[in-house]
């Protein structure tokens, strides 16, 4: 799970 | 991880529609809705903003599961 959040985190931070 | 004093200079609008583009993404777009929802809520979006994004990034999957004020 952790590694999804780390996925979910970058993936927003790149986003924005 | 220290919050990032910088998300509370973000304009809601860009953070709305950043929460889309992250919501369309196909992996995130499998993921369960309550993971992506506290993923969002601990990004620092509201509750009502998150189900503007989420009505924005695509019709709920199931609309059985869409509840809430229409």
């Amino acid at each position: 799970f952790a590694s999804q959040e780390k996925f979910f985190q970058e993936l927003f931070d790149s986003e924005l | 991880t220290s919050p990032l004093d910088m998300e509370h200079a973000i304009p809601r609008e860009q953070l709305i529609s950043t929460a889309v583009k992250f919501l369309q993404n196909p992996r995130v777009h499998q993921s369960p809705l309550a993971t992506k929802k506290l993923f969002l809520k601990k990004k620092g979006l509201t509750d009502e903003e998150i189900e503007l994004a989420l009505q924005q990034s695509g019709p709920a999957p199931d609309e059985s599961q869409s509840s809430g004020p229409s």
